[in-house]
């Protein structure tokens, strides 16, 4: 497997905090849970209303999900496995190379 | 030539160099690839140089693409441009005008270890491959890395951080050789891009305060009539004014280090999407972006060749 199946199962969650207490949760979440920063690229960029973009380990999900229910701040998954979309980006172009 | 290159897929580091003498070997009289230093990891950083060689004190615009590792979008980009640029040079009088009157300055991978990194270890990798000493998280972030304002608000002083700006301004080898080529040729360079992703975005300074630039009515309207090229191909709309306040606030960024050094017009884009695949753009969407993006670095460009 490309990168060793290292991502397999890992997901990119875009969350949304609304107020300033959203941001503050989810500022200490970030801290204790290991989260690949996508946008903004650091802890002190997050603001109220603008989109948060975050790659999880498969092994953190739950957590993060929960947590984020919890304090009824909204987000959504953007890429489902990341390992299966990142296997997509370069299987098509072997074949294509085959053909 | 029996070359053939596919400019719709992504290509490896090795790939990309190789084409890149490719474009040298078939392309004299307006073609010319150098090297302005090494890698932190000892790869040369290799520029292709596009122009007619009409007289030796043209303007020039600098282009530098995979700054951050994992943002492939970008050194596709600069690939694709190189390839219009000398396709529709007989074809095009806009792009014939530019080669005559410009040259270009591309620089396909900014990153190379990172991005060598990315296609071989860790697709989401960013920085670059430094060591740091007493620390075992490894590299810088490049675009924290530049002297101007370094390591204030924006950035970060811890080396496992994303944002690290580096044990001191100019530390990265790749930064260091891309600020003293400008530096040199400061006199004919009118235009610094740097290509980024992702978030349809066309920035200009300042990054790291929330000010105005003197020249601001010029570059506002160089940044308007990009963003509306770049809509007339597929109907996408980006954003577009000073980075601080359209993005956020960040220091030891190119694109402040450039104006500060008196290239009047210097550009960040972020290029698609807006988080649909994020650094996941597939290759599927590589023409479209492309095309859009071209169009608007063609406009930056005419934009030097008119008076403000």
């Amino acid at each position: 497997h490309l990168y060793n199946n290292r991502y397999a199962g890992d997901q990119v969650v875009r969350v949304t905090p609304h107020t300033t207490e959203d941001v503050r949760v989810v500022k200490r979440l970030f801290e204790n849970l290991k989260v690949d920063l996508w946008r903004p690229n650091s802890l002190t960029l997050i603001q109220a209303d603008s989109d948060v973009d975050v790659h999880i380990g498969h092994g953190d999900i739950r957590e993060l999900k929960g947590r984020l229910k919890g304090a009824h701040i909204y987000h959504r998954v953007l890429i489902s496995n990341l390992q299966k979309e990142i296997e997509k980006q370069l299987a098509v172009r072997s074949t294509r190379k085959r053909r | 030539s029996d070359f053939q290159y596919d400019y719709e897929v992504y290509h490896s580091l090795d790939e990309i160099k190789s084409w890149m003498f490719e474009m040298n070997r078939t392309h004299p009289h307006v073609v010319d690839m150098f090297s302005i230093g090494r890698s932190y990891e000892g790869r040369p950083l290799y520029i292709l140089q596009l122009g007619k060689r009409t007289h030796p004190y043209k303007k020039a615009v600098w282009m530098d693409c995979g700054v951050h590792a994992r943002e492939w979008i970008g050194p596709a980009f600069c690939q694709w441009f190189v390839k219009e640029a000398l396709n529709s040079y007989r074809t095009d009088p806009v792009m014939r005008r530019l080669m005559n009157h410009l040259n270009f300055y591309i620089m396909p991978v900014f990153n190379v270890d990172g991005y060598h990194y990315s296609w071989t270890t860790d697709r989401l990798w960013r920085k670059t491959r430094s060591r740091i000493a007493r620390y075992q998280c490894r590299g810088v972030d490049a675009n924290r890395n530049w002297k101007v304002k370094w390591c204030d608000e924006g950035a970060s002083s811890h080396p496992c951080d994303e944002t690290y700006c580096g044990p001191y301004p100019e530390s990265e080898p790749e930064v260091k050789a891309v600020a003293r080529f400008l530096r040199k040729q400061r006199k004919r360079v009118k235009a610094y891009i740097s290509i980024h992703a992702y978030a349809q975005m066309l920035l200009y300074p300042y990054s790291y305060k929330y000010a105005t630039i003197p020249n601001f009515t010029c570059v506002e309207s160089v940044a308007h009539n990009a963003v509306n090229a770049l809509y007339s191909a597929y109907g996408v709309r980006y954003r577009y004014g000073p980075a601080s306040t359209t993005l956020y606030v960040s220091s030891g960024s190119s694109i402040d280090w450039a104006y500060k050094n008196g290239i009047p017009y210097t550009f960040a884009f972020e290029l698609r999407d807006t988080g649909h695949y994020g650094f996941l753009l597939p290759e599927s969407l590589i023409n479209p972006t492309c095309t859009e993006t071209t169009r608007a670095v063609k406009t930056i460009a005419s934009g030097l060749l008119k008076k403000c």
